[in-house]
């Protein structure tokens, strides 16, 4: 369950930064740094946002300057996981070239990414 | 459980933990379970200790020599009328009846509730996100505003209306005597193991009213296989059974128990299934259908049985949750113990519904917007109402006699010393 969690997490704050992105028609980036803005300091939620933003927030931000959609964002960056035998688990529709199609192209786009690397090896 | 190998996190995490596993307060100097620090199971689960410094002084207990000289209780009685010499807490208090209120529950009960402002990106802002030490503090749960232990205004939409604030309310003596032993998960299954917390002294303290309520994860789970780990209704019948024995012999007598049924959840499915979750509001592109099949698919659903397009489970799944509340409403009906008589009542989800239609509401906001799957502010604010006014009918002697002093109390001591 905790790699269903990290999933929906992962979903969650990715929606949330392409919405403010959309919204304040900002990048991505802006809208990351925004989101740690609003979170409060206390119990350091804040330094939180900032260390994830820190591990996840470039290859991230990249991805979405792609347009590409919250669940492919989290299955590239491997926040969110394909088990064996099991469907591809995806909040929204998939895009117009396929659910498929469009993780190929993403895991491309990060393909050289060191961060990612260096996480799947941690 | 990675995050909490950060440095700065490991103090911090380890305190949580403590906390959750068990659900007793983290600031409590005296250990005597009550606490003046509000979250991590304090004074927003169980009535503000007013002595952290002394372990026979809590809310629920019998006054000690009537409070002449402090307030042993926390119901903010004390001291002598200089006009006849008589104690307050004798004057007011005695012969009323007092009472508290315990509630062994779920979620529902504990009042999970993620805003979703926290996830609308037109609504956020610094302001937004304030409570959320609060709410991580807290499990994502606001007892301090539940139907049953409520006793703070709503900050997060709606009322708050409690069973505890109608208790309080006819007997101004019963001032902070609450308990909140709810967890997220709570079922006839693991709730004996949460009892362990419960603060009640036999000879001590003050009769209570214990509201068994776990409403859902008797049937609920995120197993692919969720029938097969559903509770069966031999096995409700023995869990609860055994925890009614040790609350026999743990309570004191002429307490109270009253047995709540489990919810239809059926109702989720058909308010929901085809609006739009809090994401999926600014494209109009996640709707709670899309969701619920998504949380299915992680296996992190919190009840596949209810939250599924699959018309047969759904029934299936009710079906069972009748079962069971048949169970509980048996053994009211025919079991006997030392220490309280035992009443059972269905959940008033129908209601409710009915009710909230009269004020001119929909039915889809009696449920919680982010997971599609609790009660909302609404549900239980209205819950509360309709269980006081089932009491109050068809089991005044549960709820005691009005306190004629009420006034009296209101004018010598304001707010008894708040919450």
């Amino acid at each position: 369950s905790h790699q269903g969690l990290a999933c929906i997490g992962c979903v969650l704050v990715t929606s949330v930064i392409e919405q403010l992105a959309q919204l304040h028609n900002s990048t991505a980036k802006a809208a990351l740094e925004r989101l740690c803005n609003y979170i409060p300091e206390k119990l350091h939620f804040q330094d939180i946002c900032y260390l994830v933003a820190e591990i996840y927030g470039p290859e991230l931000v990249k991805l979405l300057e792609y347009k590409m959609n919250a669940d492919v964002v989290c299955h590239s960056i491997k926040l969110c996981k394909q088990d064996a035998g099991q469907p591809l688990c995806h909040l929204y529709p998939p895009p117009k070239l396929g659910l498929n199609a469009a993780l190929r192209k993403a895991r491309r786009i990060v393909r050289n990414s060191e961060v990612l690397k260096s996480i799947t090896v941690f | 459980s990675s995050v909490c190998k950060l440095p700065p996190l490991v103090k911090l995490c380890e305190k949580i933990k403590y906390v959750i596993k068990n659900q007793l307060p983290f600031e409590d100097f005296d250990g005597d379970k009550f606490s003046v620090f509000p979250t991590l199971r304090g004074y927003h689960w169980r009535g503000r200790d007013c002595n952290e410094g002394n372990a026979t002084v809590y809310p629920g207990r019998r006054p000690h020599n009537w409070d002449v000289e402090s307030d042993t209780n926390c119901n903010g009685i004390w001291g002598v009328d200089p006009k006849d010499g008589i104690p307050y807490e004798h004057k007011f208090c005695k012969g009323t009846e007092s009472k508290g209120i315990i509630l062994l529950g779920d979620s529902a009960g504990a009042h999970f509730h993620i805003p979703p402002e926290w996830m609308t990106a037109a609504q956020m802002s610094l302001r937004v996100f304030s409570d959320l030490p609060l709410a991580f503090t807290n499990e994502f749960d606001w007892p301090q505003f539940s139907g049953i232990t409520g006793f703070l205004n709503s900050t997060i939409g709606g009322w708050t209306d409690s069973f505890y604030l109608y208790l309080r309310r006819r007997n101004l003596c019963n001032h902070r005597d609450f308990q909140n032993i709810s967890k997220n998960g709570g079922s006839s299954q693991n709730l004996l193991d949460l009892m362990k917390s419960l603060a009640r002294d036999h000879v001590l303290d003050n009769p209570a009213i214990v509201i068994y309520y776990a409403i859902g994860n008797d049937v609920c789970n995120g197993r692919p296989d969720t029938v097969a780990h559903m509770t069966t209704p031999k096995q409700m019948h023995s869990n609860v059974m055994e925890m009614l024995q040790y609350l026999d012999s743990h309570l004191p007598k002429g307490s109270h128990v009253i047995l709540t049924g489990l919810v239809d959840g059926r109702f989720l499915w058909d308010q929901l299934h085809n609006r739009y979750h809090p994401l999926g509001q600014l494209n109009k592109d996640v709707t709670y259908k899309q969701l619920y099949s998504f949380l299915s698919c992680l296996r992190v659903s919190p009840c596949i049985g209810w939250m599924s397009s699959n018309e047969t489970l759904r029934n299936f799944t009710s079906e069972r949750a009748l079962q069971l509340s048949n169970v509980l409403k048996e053994i009211a009906r025919s079991e006997k113990f030392a220490s309280f008589d035992i009443f059972y009542m269905d959940f008033p989800l129908k209601k409710i519904a009915e009710e909230w239609h009269n004020l001119g509401g929909e039915a889809w906001q009696l449920i919680e917007p982010v997971d599609g799957f609790h009660p909302s502010q609404i549900a239980t604010a209205l819950g509360a109402r309709i269980l006081w006014q089932k009491a109050l009918h068809e089991w005044p002697q549960v709820l005691g006699k009005e306190n004629p002093f009420n006034s009296q109390i209101e004018a010598v001591f304001r707010d008894q010393g708040g919450h």
